[in-house]
């Protein structure tokens, strides 16, 4: 464990903690979160950690699998079911067709994985569906226009989080010996890419102190 | 070798 790894997984923390809270402190509003997104991230915990019970690699690592899987599907859960909730779902505003990306991911995780088991296949799956799970998210942000600040910080948080990790990726490359990621370091890479184009309007509209405005 | 197994980060 790095200082840079743990720094991104609590960012990551962060950003599904101001996601919980912006639904709950704006009175259960759901305006201007794509569900699909949170969908996607929910997926990702649960095939990324199919080894929770089979792997053991230390008391943070479950702790925080458990915690990552359980705040996911209660924000899916609550935008779906919560009465409030729900009724502020914009969905004819979510309407990125993710089940193409989850068909993508699933084909390139066939056809790319480091061992050709059932876990591994799901791990790498993940991995790439991690790396595009925001799209919807971002979208849907274009299509509204005018981002709230919770919704921008949880975006930037997550931006931060993988930018963290690739660090990490890069401390790990020189402080181990034979630490080979490629999957997990070149789709987190993707991502962080998808991302910079969001950190660009988000910078621009905090310097010219205007508000955030994502080119329609 | 080892590290392709266990996957340590989350």
């Amino acid at each position: 464990m790095n200082i840079f790894r743990f720094a991104g997984d609590m960012t990551h923390l962060m950003s599904i903690l101001i996601l919980l809270l912006k639904i709950y402190a704006t009175k259960s509003c759901a305006v201007g979160i794509s569900l699909k997104t949170q969908e996607l991230y929910a997926l990702v915990f649960l095939t990324r950690y199919l080894d929770q019970f089979t792997d053991y690699v230390s008391l943070y690592n479950s702790v925080m699998k458990v915690v990552f899987i359980a705040s996911s599907l209660a924000i899916v859960w609550c935008m779906r079911r919560h009465p409030l909730v729900r009724k502020s779902y914009d969905k004819d505003l979510d309407t990125f067709r993710h089940q193409y990306v989850l068909l993508a991911c699933f084909v390139l995780a066939l056809l790319l994985h480091e061992i050709f088991t059932f876990q591994e296949v799901f791990w790498a799956f993940s991995i790439y569906l991690e790396a595009v799970a925001i799209l919807p998210q971002l979208v849907l942000l274009q299509r509204s226009g005018n981002v709230d600040n919770l919704t921008g910080q949880y975006v930037l948080f997550l931006g931060a989080y993988r930018g963290l990790y690739i660090i990490n990726w890069i401390y790990r490359y020189f402080t181990e010996d034979h630490f080979t990621r490629w999957i997990a370091c070149v789709s987190g890479l993707v991502q962080t890419a998808l991302y910079a184009d969001f950190f660009y309007y988000y910078y621009l509209s905090w310097k010219t102190n205007t508000k955030l405005k994502l080119p329609a | 070798d080892a590290n392709v197994g266990i996957k340590d980060e989350l």
